[in-house]
């Protein structure tokens, strides 16, 4: 072997380039397939794609450069700095200049703000949560119309077939990744006829057949109108002085223009929760607020708030151009799901928050905390008890509103009432 | 920001004579864009 060693002539020569080529190619296919290899291995070991041990959602969104990109980012982070940045009090004489330019450039009209005088608006946040003026916005007079709760552009609507939602261009998402699992109720989701609210109807038939009894179920006092004002048991509210029959809420006076107005004619009350067709479809709309648009947004139609779910997601961009190009956009972003009913069954109302406008304000939950750290905690302590249980994580917090509106069992809103907005950071 | 409604509401129904009745009409197209109250559909 030494001799063999000592004596063998070496000879380097050139390898045929082809050979090298397909030496890499080799070596880049056996990484890429042990790779795809460990990552199949982690979701079966995790439960789902894409979820850390943990089960709180992590977000691998894919598309192009752009939002591969995006997803870097600490976009929540810079969400509240920016939230921060705008809450910083403008120089008095340059708010006048600064908010015409904001308008000038993102089409706000000025004669329909409420406040004519722009020196009162401290900053950028405050001008960009303002109101309008009374009468600003009429109502649509049809009683059996669906309001568009803001201003904004409608990107996408139609009839839920599949339990799908078309987004922009032919993306879908499906219905239980937008609102969360076990939504709607089965009677919408198995597409049976008849009445959705049957539950809530046997729950209290037998007890309330009058406006009368309406208004003292289970022994409390609640009347029509305070319980569609998500008011307090009116026994709870008298002043000292009584006021006069007409004026008291549960008077037949009050009684008859609430029911007026809420076109139930002769109908029993429940008539707001159950469909009277027989057939009913889940429909779907996608309305785009720009940053000059009115930020506030109101109740679409006269209905009961049952149940929230908050998703303390990513805070992605929602302009039109992310939504073709990143699927299931909606379904990644914070958002707050609003669940419950109106006249014809199932209703719902989900507000999505974006990167420069993350917080989202609902009016009559003072406990919803959106786009903040402590929710971001929150919701990771919740996805560690949870696979510390073996439960999966359903990815978001729920709240029930049951405390003033116990015949309806939730919060009730008119239509055309102010339900919450957007606001900066 | 964006707002999503999902919703429930009956189905337009045919008769034998042709006629429909009591379905849900939108009121909106693709890329219209609306103000505050405006009827997006009807019933």
């Amino acid at each position: 072997l030494r001799a063999a060693l000592r004596d063998s002539k070496t000879q380097w020569y050139q390898l045929p380039i082809g050979v090298g080529i397909g030496f890499v190619g080799l070596m880049q296919f056996y990484k890429v397939t042990t790779r795809e290899k460990e990552k199949e291995e982690l979701d079966e070991v995790t439960g789902a794609a894409g979820r850390k041990p943990n089960g709180r959602e992590r977000i691998r969104p894919d598309g192009p450069w752009q939002v591969r990109a995006m997803s870097t980012l600490p976009l929540k982070a810079m969400s509240r700095l920016w939230g921060r940045f705008n809450e910083l009090d403008i120089p008095y004489y340059l708010r006048v200049p600064g908010f015409k330019l904001y308008s000038f450039i993102f089409g706000v009209n000025l004669d329909e703000v409420a406040e004519p005088d722009l020196r009162t608006y401290p900053n950028l946040a405050a001008f960009f949560y303002r109101k309008l003026k009374p009468g600003a916005r009429p109502l649509d007079p049809n009683p059996n119309a669906l309001l568009s709760p803001s201003d904004g552009r409608i990107l996408q609507f139609g009839q839920i077939e599949g339990g799908d939602i078309e987004q922009v261009k032919g993306m879908t998402y499906s219905i239980d990744a937008l609102l969360g699992k076990h939504t709607p109720t089965p009677s919408v989701a198995h597409g049976e006829h008849g009445r959705p609210s049957e539950r809530h109807i046997s729950e209290n038939e037998g007890l309330i057949k009058t406006d009368e009894e309406f208004a003292r179920v289970n022994g409390i006092s609640y009347t029509l109108p305070s319980l569609l004002s998500g008011g307090r048991p009116s026994g709870s509210t008298q002043t000292e002085s009584p006021p006069d029959e007409a004026e008291r809420e549960d008077s037949p006076a009050a009684i008859s223009a609430v029911r007026a107005d809420l076109a139930l004619g002769e109908k029993p009350w429940y008539a707001l929760l159950a469909p009277e067709e027989n057939r009913t479809a889940l429909y779907y709309a996608v309305i785009y607020l720009a940053p000059g648009d009115y930020h506030r947004f109101h109740s679409p139609a006269n209905w009961v708030v049952e149940r929230r779910r908050h998703f303390a997601g990513e805070l992605y961009s929602v302009s039109p151009y992310l939504q073709r190009t990143l699927p299931g956009l909606f379904t990644l972003n914070e958002r707050v799901v609003l669940l419950g009913r109106w006249r014809w069954g199932f209703f719902s109302y989900v507000p999505v928050g974006a990167t420069n406008v993350g917080s989202i304000k609902i009016n009559f939950d003072r406990e919803l905390r959106t786009n903040s750290l402590t929710t971001d905690t929150e919701a990771d302590r919740a996805a560690e008890e949870a696979a510390a249980r073996g439960e999966p994580y359903l990815g978001f917090a729920e709240a029930t509103y049951a405390s003033a509106s116990r015949v309806l069992g939730g919060h009730a809103l008119r239509r055309g009432e102010e339900m919450g907005g957007f606001q900066l950071g | 920001s964006t707002v999503v409604l999902v919703f429930e509401a009956p189905v337009e129904q045919g008769s034998d004579a042709g006629e429909t009745k009591g379905g849900w009409r939108w009121n909106v197209e693709k890329g219209q864009r609306v103000k505050m109250g405006q009827a997006l559909g009807y019933v």
